[in-house]
């Protein structure tokens, strides 16, 4: 999976992909002020496409709501939530509102989920549905935050340590390996990192073809970037 | 509170300031109107200059009254409630001037509660003015509302203003003003008709600043010095001295993270200030990026000529590259010393850089305590430096211990539209020095524990504060000598400093608050002890806070060091809690801002308008 921190006041923003074997669950968003947490669990493609690359998708979200007695499990098949001590089950097929006490859902059909959390977070998990019988790739997820500004500044995660703002500096453009992706110099948390030009997808507005978002590219699963190492984020289930 | 269920009988505002110091008593008296018990909230602004001293609950009879206790004590406890599931009160930051303090409790019904918050601050004098501001948002309208203040300036005053954000022309009258030569009485009193912000509806107009701003009659020479019960206090800032002329280098960041709008008002303010430049000063421009860049090679006479060739070259000051602040100040620091070796500068005149930037040293040396020890020692003592730090990620700590380490100032700029004016305004504090290394010397067998009697400066508008302990409870005068370099002579004086009877100064009044003068003493040295703790000496940092903690908790000051807990009364849902309210540093500040600023930024993004999208920032992963 990509991960990208769109920056607009800067008029920039940060990229870097994730690669892991498939099945692993990362932590993207852990915030124990508020008892929020996002997980996803990643797969495969279906047989190792003809350059050998394997690519990794989530497939499957589990979201907890601590203080709010919330659980939502999201996945290529179905949609799952948990409130008021009770289970729900919406299918991606459908489309449906449903306002709760405490979480507000809003599924449009084969397409995009938009969840709100009272008082905490809100976000749009988006359906990639592939073509069944496709020989490589299958349905996978992607997961939008829209307003986090209500998490605590001790959130943390995959993306989570991103929501309050990161400072960097660009310096030394330099050719890169492709004509049209420089590479450079990036100063961020401490270190410097040698970053590439690049552009990654942001589904949003076209679920199919994606609008290409300039920005600078991470080597390494993030290092550097990220807090830590990717490992740190692996977790042992979804919830 | 809720709706209507809560009644506000009262909230008062009681201010007395009397030489500078003020003292704040806020009280709230509300009821619970409703048959079954409910929470109520009491949540007030104060000065971020302010600490608070005291703190009471009174519920049924019960008065519960705040304890200020040791950070780290007071730490344990707040923990130990968090773990068992009860809340904590806290102060909060709220904007660039003040902080928020915020409690509630669990009110029986059909009964009432009252609050007082207690806190004091000495009024610092800037651009030539002090200014008293109380925040008032009431949420509804309140059968008694008033804000009074006195003031007791036994200096004299000579102009008093006031005035608030939420006055219109129908409250305008109510405010009311007495001014006599040493005293001044303001109040304002709305009616609860008056406070509504339209017949018949509950909506208050009551919400916003109420702002006083006075100066006292500047007295020459010595200035004015009060004795008053074995403590004294001095205030120095006399009318009528010529500035002395600068010769200031403008060291400007120019990395890749001062792009957009923040390098646009950095030069419009070096615009704007290059302007005002006295004929007499001398400047010099110096841009950094990783690569340093000046205007001239030495320092130039601000001439109209050099000023508009200045101004030209400043105008096109562009953003690009990285950080290296160490190279940038340094060039700066050996420009102004060459300038003195080769006796291009008056003599006379005083040697300052200020340095504008966003932060985050990433090229040549990036370790901020080396970059402070490289500075520290190239200026060796002989210039100043003032810091201005750009933006919520700018590591403000680092710029604030620099600037101290070299007699100078730091100052945070905030990302919003009046940048260029925040940027104009510390530039006017610091650009008219009227004295240099002053002096103010007391007899060693009358007093002790001076709070800093040497500066570096006295610039026009500010004024110079010092006091101390009396050996002897019963002196009652004493030899004072103040000494300085002024621009064309040396600034010497002496006199003698008498007791000021208050009683027959102001013969109506009661008991002000007799122990003022100690309490501006200890305020004071409260104050320089804390800058001392972070920007002095190693040896002297453990001490400085040691002793600081002593005193906060002596004279009950909510300071960084200490902490006031209240116990919470017991309710039907659990046992005691203890509410901890806590003083905020400048860098847990900047953090309240970084998210301010970007709750600010979210919340345009989820306004349902879909070009808002472009302008606030998304995380997100998907598929490659």
């Amino acid at each position: 999976p990509h991960f990208m921190i769109e920056l607009p006041d800067r008029e920039d923003a940060l990229c870097f992909n994730i690669n892991d074997k498939p099945g692993t669950i990362f932590n993207l968003v852990r915030d124990p002020t508020s008892g929020i947490l996002v997980n996803g669990q990643t797969i495969g493609d279906k047989m190792i496409p003809p350059d050998g690359h394997v690519n990794t998708y989530f497939c499957r979200f589990g979201i907890v709501h601590q203080t709010l007695g919330v659980r939502l499990e999201v996945s290529t098949q179905d949609i799952s939530v948990f409130q008021d001590n009770k289970w729900v089950k919406l299918q991606w097929s459908e489309t449906a509102s449903l306002k709760g006490p405490n979480v507000d859902l809003l599924l449009t059909k084969d397409r995009s989920l938009t969840v709100t959390l009272k008082d905490s977070v809100k976000f749009v998990i988006l359906l990639h549905k592939v073509w069944k019988k496709h020989p490589y790739h299958r349905d996978y997820l992607g997961f939008y935050t829209l307003d986090s500004h209500l998490l605590s500044p001790v959130v943390h995660g995959l993306l989570g340590q991103f929501y309050h703002g990161i400072a960097f500096e660009v310096t030394d453009l330099r050719p890169g390996e492709v004509p049209e992706k420089p590479d450079a110099t990036m100063y961020v948390k401490e270190r410097q990192l040698n970053v590439t030009r690049g552009w990654q997808r942001d589904f949003r507005k076209d679920v199919k073809n994606g609008e290409n978002v300039p920005c600078w590219f991470i080597h390494s699963n993030g290092t550097g970037l990220i807090d830590g190492n990717v490992t740190d984020y692996i977790v042992s289930g979804l919830f | 509170t809720n709706e209507a269920t809560v009644e506000l009988c009262s909230v008062t505002v009681d201010c007395t300031v009397a030489s500078r110091f003020a003292h704040t008593v806020m009280t709230s008296v509300a009821v619970n109107k409703v048959n079954s018990s409910q929470e109520i909230f009491f949540e007030v602004e104060l000065p971020k200059t302010a600490f608070i001293t005291n703190f009471s609950m009174e519920i049924e009879g019960q008065v519960y009254v705040g304890e200020v206790k040791e950070k780290e004590k007071a730490k344990k406890q707040y923990e130990k409630a968090v773990s068992s599931g009860q809340t904590a009160g806290l102060v909060k930051a709220s904007g660039r001037k003040m902080e928020k303090f915020s409690v509630s409790v669990n009110i029986a019904a059909q009964s009432n509660v009252t609050f007082i918050l207690t806190y004091e601050e000495l009024l610092q004098r800037k651009l030539g003015q002090y200014e008293i501001l109380t925040r008032v948002k009431p949420k509804s309208l309140v059968q008694k509302f008033q804000i009074v203040t006195n003031i007791y300036e036994p200096q004299g005053l000579s102009y008093v203003d006031a005035h608030a954000t939420f006055l219109s022309n129908e409250l305008l009258p109510l405010v009311e003003k007495t001014v006599s030569d040493k005293k001044a009485h303001i109040s304002f009193s709305p009616t609860v008709e008056q406070q509504r912000k339209c017949p018949g509806c509950d909506g208050t107009l009551i919400d916003g600043d109420f702002i006083i701003k006075y100066d006292v009659n500047r007295v020459k020479g010595l200035g004015d010095i009060q004795i008053v019960n074995g403590y004294f206090v001095h205030f120095f800032a006399p009318p009528d001295l010529p500035r002395v002329p600068k010769n200031v280098v403008f060291v400007i960041d120019r990395s890749g993270s001062m792009s957009g709008i923040k390098m646009q008002q950095t030069r419009q303010a070096l615009l704007e200030i290059l302007k005002d430049l006295d004929e007499e000063d001398h400047f010099a421009i110096i841009q950094f990026d990783s690569d340093i860049e000046s205007w001239k090679e030495s320092l130039t006479k601000a001439t109209k000529e050099n000023v508009a060739a200045g101004m030209d070259y400043a105008g096109n000051i562009k953003d690009r590259g990285a950080t290296n602040i160490n190279d940038g100040v340094l060039r700066g620091v050996n420009m102004l010393i060459q300038d003195r070796q080769e006796k291009r500068l008056p003599e006379r005149s005083a040697d300052m850089i200020i340095l504008l930037t966003d932060g985050m040293p990433n090229h040549g040396e990036s370790n901020i305590t080396k970059i402070q020890e490289n500075v520290r020692s190239a200026i060796g003592g002989n210039m100043s430096l003032f810091c201005l730090g750009f933006g919520d990620d700018v590591d403000y700590s680092f710029l604030d211990v620099m600037s101290k380490q070299n007699k100078g100032l730091a100052r945070r700029i905030f990302e919003a539209s009046d940048a260029t004016l925040q940027l104009q305004g510390f530039y006017q504090e610091v650009s008219s020095p009227l004295l240099l290394e002053v002096d103010l010397h007391y007899p060693d067998n009358a007093v002790d524990f001076l709070t800093t009697n040497h500066f570096s400066q006295l610039f026009n508008g500010s004024e110079i504060v010092v006091a101390g302990r009396l050996l002897d409870n019963g002196v009652e005068n004493f030899l004072v000598e103040v000494f300085g370099q002024g621009f064309e002579e040396d600034f010497k004086v002496q006199g003698q400093a008498s007791a000021v009877d208050w009683n027959e100064m102001y013969p109506d009044e009661e008991y002000i608050f007799g122990d003022f003068t100690e309490r501006l003493w200890a305020y004071l040295t409260i104050q320089q002890l804390l800058e001392k703790s972070k920007s002095g000496p190693s040896d002297e940092k453990s001490n400085a806070t040691a002793k600081a903690l002593d005193m906060s908790l002596q004279y009950s000051f909510v300071t960084p060091l200490t902490s006031m807990v209240v116990t919470k009364p017991e309710t039907e849902d659990g046992p005691d809690s203890p509410l901890i309210a806590d003083k905020l540093t400048e860098e847990q500040r900047q953090l309240a801002d970084k998210k301010q600023l970007y709750t600010g930024l979210i919340n345009q993004y989820v306004r349902p308008v879909q070009t808002a999208y472009a302008a606030s920032p998304t995380y997100f992963v998907d598929g490659d």
